[in-house]
């Protein structure tokens, strides 16, 4: 939308209202991260700030365009809207978009198919001309989380949306994540030059090798390579499809000695949150006893050269095929992130590859499910898939299902669902298992993790629900699940299922990146959301202030301040103090059924009441036109009967004279 | 009655719901399915 004035300081005051659904609270503080991942936009709960964005549950999904600088303004994540690309876009509108579809150069690109529209809701199809609305010199986007899905409001079974390039028909309408000209909108908008929880991102294409450096005290090397005769012989970049191109780092196990050591240092990082995520792609296919070590070189003024301090290692389970590992951080100095590769005892006709770093400090899921082989034909053989059972932090046991979707012989959509199962500390932990969320996601292995759109989906264990039998649903898997069996023999008992027969159709599971290779990664946590049920703390509000009418907002700067003019100006009722040719009036707050108006918003207006002024007034004036019109009529027929009379006495004297 | 081994809640009920589809489902009306106006300069004359 064009005009200054509707944009948001950074970071965006929030609030989560009580009646936000746990699932939807915890969602969209998930949703708050993938903006920080990728863009500047930060968000902050509210404290006092003249705007902020009040999310609450009403029936439905909805948001305003744009910050209306309306004191609070409203966001609503009603009952299945508490889906992440679902936030994201609603968030998308509040921060200033409309949807792509709306494009004043949307016909160039897409046919609006009128006559399978349901009668009435040709409105959804508007376009804004270049005045309105501004495509930020972005080309228009199939991909855009902000676009209509192809059967939005039809009537009938025929698209509404028909795109002139046939292939992007299916694409349109993706709920999986941000695009990149999403992104590159939101940053020109706002006017991100970096953002704010991504640090870095290798795929080891170019000879400088992402500023990493061999370290100093080893007596090996990493080489920078295309290929390694004991493997791998591609990169996880491109797997082989670029030729030419297809680096990555080797460290060979298969000559030296044992303990011979190889150091490769990340160039230095500057940590703003404390907490970080490391994510690499590794080939092991050494020996058993080689070791492939994670230490960060942390330096402080103490300890000016670095302190090394070991965090992991990957060693024992060699394997033909590229692994995902993550390693969570939390570094607080400057620092540098080194890996470590050492050869062990025995033979090796292998070693180390590493390859698509990505840094940011951002939480690292639990749990990595690997699927070899993701196909068509493996997943329809197998049916159900289980994931190995896995444990939440605080204990609790679970499983995660797939399963294709859909009439045999035909496409099939991928199915999602959560069991807890019973585990080794199921008679210490409470039951039924409350306020824990699980969240799936099934990675696009896009090597930039700034570029991923992420298939995610979040359940939320609420102890109250019950299942069709009358059991609580999420009461102990022994009490109301059924007995299954491990591939090694060991029973145990399975709960019910939760989740979703709908987490990604087919189309899009063969898209983009999300079977690498043929293989598939659920990225898997568990984590106790309960904190959220208490209520946001809610502050003083603020009653005057001085919105920046026509500036943007600085990314890096928080809200206007309080100008002079206004303290002690005194708008009533939640109104706020501006300053107009440099004198102080309030801007009245304003709702869809309600407002202030007045010069301190002093009076409160409905829209019931605009309904009664207004035929009050049409009656009072019609009243009024009708003893005008009835004067006016009596007087003409008073002077018209005078008229008349004069003229019949003029006549009688003339007559007079004749005789 | 003890629970089937494939008892599931679909939270979707074995529907590929969007936005416009859950507001149209709520019975809501919105300007192009999701958006509120309330400024005179968005409000469509």
């Amino acid at each position: 939308i064009i005009g200054d004035r509707y944009r948001w300081p950074i970071p965006v005051p929030y609030f989560l209202e009580d009646s936000l659904e746990i699932n939807a609270k915890a969602l969209v503080l998930e949703a708050f991260e993938r903006y920080r991942l990728k863009t500047c936009i930060d968000f902050k709960p509210w404290e006092g700030e003249p705007n902020y964005i009040s999310v609450f549950k009403d029936s439905g999904c909805y948001s305003y365009v744009g910050n209306l600088r309306q004191g609070k303004q409203q966001l609503s994540l009603g009952v299945n809207c508490d889906r992440i690309a679902t936030i994201q876009h609603e968030f998308l509108h509040a921060l200033g978009f409309w949807h792509e579809q709306s494009r004043a150069d949307r016909d160039d690109y897409v046919t609006i198919v009128w006559d399978r529209i349901l009668p009435g809701r040709e409105h959804n199809f508007n376009v804004y001309d270049d005045t309105r609305s501004n495509s930020l010199n972005v080309p228009y986007d199939y991909t855009s989380v902000m676009h209509y899905s192809k059967t939005a409001f039809q009537n009938g079974s025929e698209p509404t949306i028909v795109t002139k390039i046939d292939a992007f028909s299916d694409v349109i309408g993706q709920r999986m994540d941000f695009s990149d000209y999403d992104l590159e909108k939101l940053n020109r908008l706002y006017n991100c030059s970096s953002s704010i929880s991504f640090m870095d991102s290798c795929t080891f294409e170019y000879n400088n090798i992402c500023g990493m450096i061999q370290g100093t005290g080893d007596n090996s090397d990493w080489n920078h390579v295309l290929l390694s005769a004991a493997g791998p012989s591609n990169d996880h970049t491109h797997l082989g499809n670029c030729k030419d191109s297809g680096y990555y780092m080797h460290f060979s196990t298969s000559t030296g000695n044992a303990g011979d050591k190889a150091l490769l240092e990340s160039r230095l990082f500057y940590p703003k949150r404390g907490f970080q995520c490391l994510e690499f792609f590794y080939y092991y296919n050494g020996n058993e006893n080689d070791a492939l070590n994670i230490w960060i070189r942390e330096y402080t003024e103490a300890s000016p050269n670095g302190t090394l301090t070991f965090i992991t290692s990957i060693k024992g389970n060699p394997a033909e095929y590229w692994q995902l590992h993550h390693v969570s951080l939390n570094v607080k100095n400057k620092f540098r992130v080194v890996f470590e590769g050492v050869k062990g005892n025995g033979p090796s006709n292998g070693g180390f590859a590493i390859d698509d770093i990505n840094f940011s400090e951002a939480l690292c899921p639990h749990y990595i499910w690997h699927i070899r082989n993701f196909t068509h034909e493996s997943i329809k053989e197998n049916g159900r898939i289980y994931s190995p059972p896995l444990y939440s932090k605080d204990g609790y046991a679970y499983q995660v299902q797939v399963r294709p979707n859909g009439p045999a012989d035909s496409p099939y959509d991928l199915a999602i669902y959560f069991h807890l199962i019973s585990g080794a500390n199921d008679d210490t932990l409470q039951w039924p298992c409350s306020l824990r969320q699980a969240k799936m996601e099934l990675m696009d292995q896009n090597p930039d993790i700034r570029k991923r759109m992420s298939n995610q989906r979040s359940i939320t264990t609420d102890p109250t629900q019950v299942a069709s039998n009358g059991d609580l649903f999420w009461d102990k898997p022994a009490k109301v699940g059924t007995s299954v069996t491990f591939p090694n023999g060991t029973q145990f008992f399975r709960g019910p299922g939760y989740g979703t027969s709908a987490f990604i159709s087919h189309d899009r599971l063969h898209s983009r990146d999300f079977l690498k290779g043929g293989d598939a990664f659920f990225l898997l946590s568990v984590e106790d959301v309960s904190h959220l049920s208490a209520s946001q703390p809610t502050p003083v509000p603020t009653t005057t202030t001085k919105p920046p009418v026509t500036d943007i907002p600085s990314p890096t700067k928080p809200g206007p301040d309080v100008p002079k003019e206004c303290e002690g100006f005194g708008c009533k009722n939640d109104g706020v103090c501006v300053l107009e040719n440099e004198k102080p009036v309030c801007r009245c707050k304003v709702t869809k059924d309600w407002w202030y108006v007045g010069d301190k918003c002093e009076r409160k207006v409905s829209s019931q009441d605009t309904l009664v002024i207004a035929v009050s007034s049409s009656v009072t004036i019609f009243a009024v036109m009708l003893i005008i019109t009835l004067t006016s009529v009596l007087c003409l027929k008073k002077k018209h009967k005078k008229q008349i009379a004069k003229a019949g006495k003029a006549q009688t004297t003339e007559n007079a004279y004749t005789f | 009655v003890p629970l089937q081994d494939n008892t599931e809640i679909d939270v979707d009920g074995g529907k590929k719901l969007d936005i416009f589809d859950i507001n149209e489902g709520a019975g809501l009306d919105l300007f192009e399915g999701d958006i509120i106006l309330a400024d005179t300069n968005q409000r469509n004359s």
